[in-house]
């Protein structure tokens, strides 16, 4: 049998949206798009992340978890308008 | 739908806009049959009119761009975010920009319009046959100009009928030079080019000289895209190189390799490890029509829905035969009115109420029947369906009821489209008036509750007690009127009202403290002007106009209609 060779993972030039993590991904995506605001003006990051997601999943139909689970980031990755969603 | 905040749209009708640039995906006529389609969309249900400018300031400014373009507020390269778009307003306000990262398509994969040849324009024929070879990408095979060329037809060798693809060797877009074609070598900076550039540029954008020196000449054009360029990465425009070695392996094809998110990618040289330049392969792509009509709503004052199916969702996906959701029609027309599309449907006025000036909170009948009368229509050519919009709908006795101007109908809800009536409401209930903006049946003691502005009716059977006015209910001068209610539970109700609800104790006949609360904190995605709430099959029903939003017990817009199709069944 053939030995399928471990698939190198590499770092393309140019790209903008480079190897975020799950959760750099949500923060900025809660930023950008108004579900949050920017640090210094929340109490507390753990709630407030929380709280934003609900707002999130609810304002796209998603099941309301709270959590970062896969059908939200497959949301926060899904191509959209740049328009916020909440506020200015 | 949402509005932008203060309800911002345009004192005008008849808008301008005006196309600043182009893309170098798709040939600049369909793209001016993108937007026109686009802004045909919200024409077709408004009075709002669309005239394109070729020169000065248009309401509505449009242009392609890419990363930070200008605005502050920057795309993101491929994919992501694909465009954006201001609400009403002067200056950058009304303006729409797109990604110009993105793959520019019909929503289904590269258009490639072509030119000369025999074919009037006609699109290219993906795979076509020539001398017997398939071909699926634009060939300069069989010609010595070098310039690329394909059928529009499935056969060219039985067919004959070519056009020529988008080349910089054929022509350019924008710039100064009115679509002339490169001319290479140019000289730019000095320096000899042989292939159309990004040099001097920061936006990405590739072109060239259309004389032998731009120095000189200063003239110049960008580059239209090949069917072979490749999207975004660090090569944007160029076309793929085959064969190329990647990480010392040799592909003759587009591939995902390297990469964790499956997207094809190729290099635009022959060596990535050397050269390390690259670009995503054409996919579907993104449909301008599509994403412009989104925009354009914003453009026209039109927030983000929350109802996955309209246009104004902010996520992208492809629909083939496009219609306006409901949702973005009560949106727009809410902004600027119904316009002179299809005329409504024939509405009766509304009865005067010829009940103002009874005395308030008095018994007016105590009878010991235990159910009214059961009616019988008054004309039974006056049909449901032929109603715009009802005052108020609601569950009696496990039958829908619609009442409008003093009549309603019923609708069985086990027996689909049996519509009887209409009826006289005051042939059944004598004490209401002929208008009723809400009513609704306590699930524990089958009462009937009937509000209509600022006073309410309690019919147990026959008996009634009212008018009385609503502030004995504990709802202050904020409500002019209860729009509608939903039973939760036993023995509470929800009463709305204006952009507010209150939760009935309908056993002490109170609402309860710490109400009213703003309705869009528990509803959001409902119309917050709904003229009409009621439960219906365990699920919340808004409504506007013809429409109604459902809403699951979770709070979740599930589906928006017309109350008149899928709750009525007409025809």
């Amino acid at each position: 049998p053939l030995h399928s060779k471990p698939q190198a993972v590499i770092t393309f030039p140019g790209e903008l949206v480079s190897n975020r993590t799950d959760l750099q991904l949500a923060e900025s995506y809660l930023l950008r798009f108004g579900y949050t605001e920017s640090e210094g003006k929340t109490r507390s990051r753990h709630v407030s992340m929380g709280k934003a997601l609900r707002r999130m999943q609810k304002q796209l139909g998603l099941e309301e978890t709270g959590e970062l689970d896969a059908s939200t980031l497959d949301a926060m990755r899904a191509p959209r308008c740049g328009v916020p969603d909440v506020g200015r | 739908f949402l509005t932008f905040e203060g309800d911002l749209k345009w004192d005008h009708n008849d808008l301008t806009y005006r196309v600043l640039n182009y893309s170098p995906d798709l040939d600049a006529s369909v793209i001016d049959d993108a937007f026109a389609r686009a802004f045909k969309v919200w024409s077709d249900v408004t009075p709002l009119t669309f005239s394109r400018l070729q020169s000065g300031e248009a309401d509505i400014m449009i242009q392609f761009g890419t990363q930070e373009h200008g605005d502050g507020y920057p795309f993101d390269g491929k994919d992501g975010l694909l465009a954006h778009a201001f609400p009403p307003g002067k200056g950058v306000q009304g303006d729409a920009h797109f990604d110009d990262d993105e793959f520019w398509t019909l929503g289904t994969g590269i258009v490639v319009k072509t030119s000369y040849g025999n074919a009037n324009g006609a699109a290219c024929h993906f795979p076509f046959t020539f001398e017997g070879q398939s071909y699926s990408t634009c060939i300069s095979e069989g010609r010595s100009d070098g310039l690329p060329w394909c059928a529009t037809t499935p056969n060219y060798d039985t067919d004959k009928v070519y056009g020529f693809c988008p080349s910089e060797l054929l022509y350019t877009y924008d710039g100064n030079s009115d679509g002339a074609k490169c001319v290479f070598p140019f000289i730019f900076d000095g320096k000899s080019y042989d292939a159309c550039t990004t040099d001097g540029r920061s936006d990405g954008y590739r072109w060239c000289g259309t004389t032998a020196s731009f120095d000189q000449d200063k003239k110049y054009g960008f580059c239209p895209n090949r069917d072979t360029a490749v999207i975004g990465g660090n090569s944007q425009g160029d076309p793929c190189v085959f064969p190329f070695t990647f990480l010392s392996q040799t592909y003759s094809a587009c591939t995902s390799e390297g990469r964790q998110d499956g997207k094809l990618w190729c290099a635009t040289t022959s060596n990535y490890d050397t050269d390390h330049k690259w670009g995503f392969c054409p996919d579907q792509g993104y449909s301008l029509f599509l994403v412009a009509a989104h925009e354009f709503g914003h453009s026209l004052g039109l927030d983000h829905s929350s109802v996955r199916e309209a246009l104004m969702y902010p996520m992208y996906s492809y629909i083939k035969d496009f219609h306006l959701h409901p949702d973005d029609v009560s949106g727009i027309q809410f902004l600027y009115g119904r316009g002179s599309g299809p005329a409504p449907t024939t509405q009766a006025p509304d009865i005067p109420d010829q009940a103002t000036t009874q005395a308030e909170d008095t018994t007016t009948t105590e009878g010991d029947s235990p159910l009214p009368t059961e009616p019988s229509p008054v004309d039974p050519s006056s049909d449901a369906c032929k109603m715009n919009s009802f005052d108020a709908i609601t569950e009696i006795n496990g039958e829908l009821h619609f009442f409008k101007s003093g009549n309603y109908w019923k609708s069985s809800v086990s027996r689909k489209g049996a519509i009887q009536g209409p009826f006289r409401i005051s042939a059944t209930w004598p004490a209401l008036p002929a208008l009723i903006d809400t009513a609704f049946q306590d699930v524990l003691t089958k009462k009937l509750f009937f509000f209509s502005g600022r006073r309410f009716w309690v019919y147990t059977g026959s008996s009634v007690v009212g008018p009385r006015g609503i502030e004995k209910l504990g709802i202050g001068k904020e409500a002019e009127r209860i729009s509608g209610a939903l039973q939760r539970g036993r023995g509470k109700v929800l009463l709305f009202s204006g952009e507010k609800y209150w939760r009935l104790d309908v056993k002490v006949q109170k609402v309860d403290k710490g109400y009213p609360r703003l309705t869009d904190d528990t509803f959001a995605g409902v119309p917050l002007n709904a003229h009409d709430v009621f439960l219906y099959q365990g699920k919340y029903h808004f409504c506007m106009d013809r429409f109604y939003w459902r809403m699951t017990p979770r709070y979740q817009v599930e589906q928006v209609g017309y109350v008149k199709y899928d709750i009525l069944n007409c025809p």
